[in-house]
């Protein structure tokens, strides 16, 4: 009997392993490492668990992820050849944590601002940014027969300095854009590549933000126009977007080499750009000779 | 005298117990030879719909068969899987023959929800098989 108590572990174990093994099949080597720790099976178990209390994604964020996989890929899962992106990654992050500050002002078109808390654990080390858009999405209640002209003013903060460390003047980003609301649009997106660009390539794995609008007050024509616009935004917590490019194993790269090799004939200096593409000696190589050739 | 002259040529051009599928047949491939086979599934089967969201359906196709002897240029093999043959064939059995694999593989698109909540869309390399080879 205990034999065959012996084996029916094995044979349990056995099924657990291969039930394990999809989700490490498509992590990169590093997550794997990073998570190898634990045996395959117990690493289910975990994840398991972690399923029981899966946070379940924002139903926004999944509508607008289902039309970005239409637009990039057939319904067989094939990336389209159209499409002339580098990134072969998109990741949305929806706030985990969301605390309003300062009320706004109607008299001056300050809009309330809010303090949000993005966890990025997900982006692996191999993942790197290409580009990051902050993502309000509306739904189809809210129209408004004007464009209306608004100042975004993002500060990200330090988190909390400990004794030893001094505290970080945080960033100050402002800029300014134009945003139509009508009833087409969906959504808007606010690039803040080069804010969030430091940040995720020091493997920072939260990042803490207070972001807040100033809006031209003659654009908004009519006082109810008004009322909602400020009665909107803070009901609609931005999503985070990170564009990436996943240099592992596992990520598919075809078209950016081919895209590499194209750019790397046109542009003089091989030597910045081979240094953005590990990659890019031999294809550089090949794109000189087939020249040479010709 | 025409009409024994047509009736001549019939006969010379087409005998009578002429069957043609089965004078094609001898052009047509064997039956089992190496190609590329469908299998379709959906993710709920292997699992793992609980985190991938799109596609629905998957077909990341497989190579079965036998490999012919003379593979040639139609496999794109090289001359080694000849030689491979003949050590099987001639000189040791326990040597196995050439095997029918995937030589071209296409990337595959995914949707999928991370454990902490997040979606992320990522394209993987070599996800479903687009060509057969003997080696």
């Amino acid at each position: 009997s205990q034999a065959s108590k012996g084996e029916a572990r094995g044979a349990a174990s056995a099924e657990l392993e291969t039930e394990a093994e999809p989700r490490s099949l498509l992590q990169p080597l590093d997550e794997r490492n990073r998570s190898g720790l634990l045996p395959c099976p117990f690493k289910v178990l975990s994840d398991e668990r972690g399923g029981a209390h899966r946070l379940q994604p924002d139903s926004r964020a999944l509508r607008y992820m289902k039309r970005l996989y239409k637009a990039y890929a057939t319904k067989e899962g094939i990336p389209k050849s159209s499409r002339s992106h580098l990134y072969n990654t998109v990741r949305l992050f929806t706030p985990c944590a969301q605390h309003k500050q300062t009320p706004g002002n109607q008299v001056t078109g300050i809009l309330p601002s809010v303090d949000l808390l993005f966890n990025l654990d997900s982006v692996t080390t191999l993942e790197h940014l290409l580009k990051s858009v902050l993502l309000y999405t509306f739904n189809d209640s809210v129209s408004f027969p004007s464009a209306v002209k608004c100042v975004c003013n993002l500060v990200i903060m330090e988190p909390k300095a400990s004794s030893k460390t001094l505290p970080r003047a945080p960033y100050s980003f402002t800029f300014n854009s134009k945003f139509e609301f009508r009833k087409k649009h969906k959504w808007i997106e606010i690039d803040v590549t080069t804010l969030l660009q430091p940040l995720v390539a020091s493997n920072k794995r939260s990042i803490h933000m207070s972001v807040n609008f100033t809006c031209e007050k003659d654009q908004l024509q009519h006082p109810s126009a008004q009322d909602r616009w400020f009665n909107m935004s803070p009901l609609v917590p931005p999503s985070l977007l990170l564009y990436l490019n996943d240099t592992s194993i596992q990520a598919y790269h075809g078209w950016y080499s081919l895209h590499y090799t194209r750019r790397a004939s046109q542009s003089p200096d091989q030597k910045t750009s081979l240094a953005a593409h590990p990659m890019g000696e031999e294809t550089a190589e090949c794109g000189r000779a087939s020249r040479h050739r010709r | 005298g025409q009409e024994t002259v047509s009736s001549k040529l019939k006969e010379s051009l087409v005998p009578a117990s002429f069957n043609l599928s089965e004078y094609f047949k001898q052009f047509l491939f064997p039956q089992n030879e190496c190609e590329l086979h469908d299998f379709r599934l959906s993710f709920s089967q292997l699992k793992w719909d609980n985190w991938i969201l799109a596609p629905h359906r998957y077909n990341p196709r497989y190579c079965k068969g036998d490999c012919p002897r003379a593979v040639g240029h139609r496999y794109g093999s090289p001359v080694h899987t000849m030689v491979q043959n003949i050590i099987y064939e001639k000189l040791d059995s326990s040597v196995p023959r050439p095997s029918c694999v995937p030589a071209k593989y296409s990337p595959l698109s995914v949707l999928a929800v991370e454990p902490d909540g997040s979606i992320a869309y990522k394209e993987y390399e070599d996800m479903i098989a687009t060509k057969c080879t003997c080696r």
